[in-house]
Order: structure tokens, then C-alpha cells, then sequence
């Protein structure tokens, strides 16, 4: 553990925290994707379920990995049923299987073993790694956010980029590296450079989150 | 270049 990873991890923790909070006090999760959150799901699913079969490693990755599991069902669950008449699937029309589809294939040819288990863990970063086109095309089709939501989108690409330091962090103090993490990980932080941009240059400033027309 | 096994980041 070096703090970039911490940090990462925490500021992941943080955008949880921030989405379910907008959805409450609002009533409505409107401008969220619901593709986008159920991939989330998967991806947590498919990842963290090693929890029943793999090595224990630590007390911190088992609260986290039960953390990301649990709020992520949760938040489909107020999308769904709690919320639900304030969710818009009319734009939310990114299509899955451009995304499942390359999850799949990639993960079936790249990965460290050609095991279920580790297909299935390679699929899960790939997948995370798309995860968040439905919810971008979406803020591309509207033109503009919420503050909170640009909060919680802000925070879930701090989390990736902040992964990036702690990969160079660990080659140069553990040697160790992580291929598929590291290239699926870059370019799920380059999805972010453009809502980067706005949020700094716009939200930051304190004024509202529009993209250019 | 090492495989990390079992994978031990989130």
C-alpha cells in the first residue's frame, strides 16, 4: 500500500459516497446512467467475488471489495425501484453490447492464465475501464450537469489517475508490474481528459457544467 | 516482470 494507491482508493470510496448522497437528497437520479452503474456492478461482481476462493489479503481489501459490492447494488436499487421514476432511459441509449463485446474478446485473449477465474478477473478490468462511456454519452447529449454530479464523476477519475502514480510507485520500489491493469487503467483515465478540462476551467470556478455547443 | 498473483489491488 503507498498513498497514491490510498488515496485512489479512498477517493473512489468518496465518489460512492457522493453519488448516493446526490440521489437521496435530490429524490432523483437524474443525469446519472444507469448502464454505466450497472456495469459497475458487474465489474465488482466479476472482480470481488474471488473473496470466496482466493488467497485472503488483507482486512482493508475484503471491507472495500464488500463496500464496492454492496453500494454499487444499493445505488441500483435506488435507481430502480426507490427512484425510479426519476430515471430517464430514454437518454440513456449507449448501446451494452459495444461494450461487453470487446470485455469479452479482450479478456479471452489476454489475461495472465487461461482460467475461468482469471478471464473472468481480466474481463472485469476491461469492462471498468468502458464502464463510464454510457454515463459521458449521456452528459454529451444533454450538454450539462449538476454540480454533484461533476463532483462524483470528478472523484471517480481521481481515483483512476491517482492509480497511475502508484503503478510507477510499485515498479520502482516492488519491481512488480501489472500489464493488463496498467494499460486498461490508462485508458480508462484518458476517458476522463475532457470532463477534466471542463470541471477545472468551468466547475471549479463555480459555473455551470456546459459543454461548448 | 512479475505476475501479480493473487491480485491484490482493487
Amino acid at each position: 500500500m503507498n498513498i497514491f494507491r490510498l488515496f485512489g482508493d479512498l477517493s473512489h470510496l468518496a465518489s460512492i459516497l457522493i453519488l448516493i448522497h446526490k440521489i437521496q437528497t435530490s429524490r432523483s437520479c437524474r443525469g446519472i446512467s444507469f448502464k454505466t452503474q450497472a456495469l459497475y456492478v458487474a465489474v465488482f461482481v466479476t472482480r470481488y467475488l474471488d473473496l470466496l476462493y482466493a488467497e485472503h489479503v488483507s482486512i482493508y481489501n475484503t471491507f472495500m471489495k464488500l463496500f464496492f459490492i454492496g453500494s454499487s447494488c444499493y445505488i441500483l436499487y435506488l435507481m430502480k425501484v426507490r427512484f425510479r421514476p426519476t430515471q430517464d432511459p430514454s437518454i440513456d441509449t449507449f448501446r451494452l453490447e459495444y461494450l461487453l463485446g470487446p470485455s469479452v474478446v479482450l479478456a479471452l485473449i489476454f489475461n495472465y492464465t487461461f482460467s475461468f477465474t482469471e478471464v473472468l478477473w481480466a474481463f472485469s478490468i476491461y469492462l471498468e475501464a468502458l464502464a463510464i462511456l454510457p454515463q459521458l454519452f449521456m452528459l454529451q447529449r444533454t450538454g450539462e450537469a449538476e454540480a454533484i454530479t461533476t463532483h462524483y464523476l470528478a472523484a471517480l477519475g481521481a481515483y483512476r489517475a491517482l492509480y497511475i502514480p502508484n503503478w510507477l510507485y510499485r515498479y520502482f520500489s516492488e519491481g512488480t508490474v501489472d500489464p493488463i491493469a496498467v494499460v486498461a487503467g490508462i485508458v480508462q483515465t484518458g476517458l476522463y481528459v475532457d470532463f477534466f478540462y471542463i470541471y477545472f476551467t468551468k466547475v471549479l470556478r463555480g459555473q455551470k457544467f456546459e459543454l461548448p455547443a | 516482470e512479475s505476475k501479480p498473483s493473487p491480485h491484490d489491488e482493487l
